[in-house]
């Protein structure tokens, strides 16, 4: 389902130039469960940058259900990012003029759901991640954990056959990231939805079923999780 | 040294009222290292802003160094916020058009520091938090966890008498946070600085001395930490 071949991503500052991947490869199969680890700034967003069809790759294949996302035009890209992909970023990126719940609604308009029943489906995601009581707050006026809730219910709201989630329970007691991982495995045991998280504590690595280690831009370690 | 007497913050929208603190009585005595800990939403940042005096109480008393703080003109508070106190905030606010080093360089136009040591010193904070070769990158070109580092070392370079620290290493990994809690744990024992972290990972609160937790805007417990 995604195949990534020596997957090379550079960035030029004046006349040096950085690595931020040296050639990753990777395999994952629909319905997986995995974890990405790796110290800050080993190269893991922008692994997910490039798996979320956010960014592409200076070199390296990517295919994706069998495509070379690279041959794909801007509009099959926009179509798989807004019907296929759930995307929790790390700094949330929720827009600081809409309330919570439009927030959370926005990506409905890619949906064939009548905008009838935007509101409704919004709501049942603000409950599952415990914010039915800050629907109409503006970001700025939500607790951080709370504003990272809110990019995990939009990321969810289009049933996406894909959900990629960058550290999504780094501003979270253990309680509420815990909450947050078992709306993730349900979406992977219940409706064989891939997930793909980063995370850097252990803790939640074990609610997947595999674990890649990335180390300055390269996967270095691939490993099952053993309770699983 | 800081002492607060029945904190309450409450926020006003529309006919609803927000309570984040509803009462919160703590003191922590000068070179004391505590851990706040408790669920996202529960007030630990609206506490953190209030003790930093970057925010006022709606009702309470707040004493910083015996005066009260309520009492204080803005220029009295402006001089605790420049001199005394390094925040390192949840989100980081770093400023975007300026590099790494030049966002660590600012908070020593209140120093007495001349303006041609400001380079020097931040290229030592900017070493200590591992960034020696991320100077001039500007924040959209650093990793979530680079970020929060030029945040931390902002936050050192005025040598405060406090730091207040805000979940500061929820985007590392466990190498990067511990290298930096030690980095704090050196500024109180080696220096006598007052440390207040936030912090929802139970490894992390055990380089502190103290936890409290907070839950519904309230302190709910308070405890030594044996290993210490
Ligand atoms: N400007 C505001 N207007 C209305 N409510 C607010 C505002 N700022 C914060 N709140 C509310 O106050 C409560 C406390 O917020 P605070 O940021 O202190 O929580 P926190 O303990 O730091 O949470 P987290 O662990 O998620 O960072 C939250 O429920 C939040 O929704
Ligand atoms: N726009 C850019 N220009 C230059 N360098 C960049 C840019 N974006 C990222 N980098 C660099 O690429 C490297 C990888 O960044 P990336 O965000 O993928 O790291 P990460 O593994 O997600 O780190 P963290 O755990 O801190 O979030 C970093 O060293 C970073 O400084
Ligand atoms: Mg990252
Ligand atoms: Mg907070």
């Amino acid at each position: 389902m995604i195949v990534l071949k020596d997957i090379k991503k550079s960035y030029q500052m004046g006349d040096q130039s950085i690595e931020a991947l040296r050639g990753a490869s990777l395999v994952i199969k629909e319905g997986e469960f995995m974890s990405i680890m790796g110290p800050s700034g080993s190269g893991k967003s922008t692994l997910m940058n490039i798996i979320g069809c956010l960014d592409r790759p200076t070199s390296g294949s990517y295919k994706f259900d069998n495509k070379e996302v690279s041959q794909l035009s801007d509009d099959e890209l926009a179509t798989i990012r807004n019907e296929k992909i759930g995307f929790i970023f790390q700094s949330f990126n929720l827009l600081p003029r809409f309330t919570a719940i439009k927030n959370v609604e926005l990506p409905l308009i890619y949906s064939k759901l009548p905008s009838v029943e935007w509101h409704k489906r919004a709501l049942e995601a603000m409950k599952a991640v415990g914010l039915e009581n800050r629907l109409n707050h503006k970001p700025s006026e939500l607790s951080g954990g709370q504003q990272q809730r809110v990019a995990i219910a939009r990321a969810l709201i289009n049933n996406p056959s894909i959900i990629l989630a960058d550290e999504p329970t780094g501003n979270l007691d253990s309680k509420s990231g815990e909450q947050i991982m078992r709306i993730l495995q349900g979406f992977n045991e219940d409706k064989g939805v891939t997930i793909i998280l980063v995370t850097h504590e252990p803790n939640i690595a074990q609610f997947s079923k595999r674990i890649i280690h990335v180390k300055d831009g390269a996967v270095i370690k691939d490993e099952k999780v053993l309770n699983n």
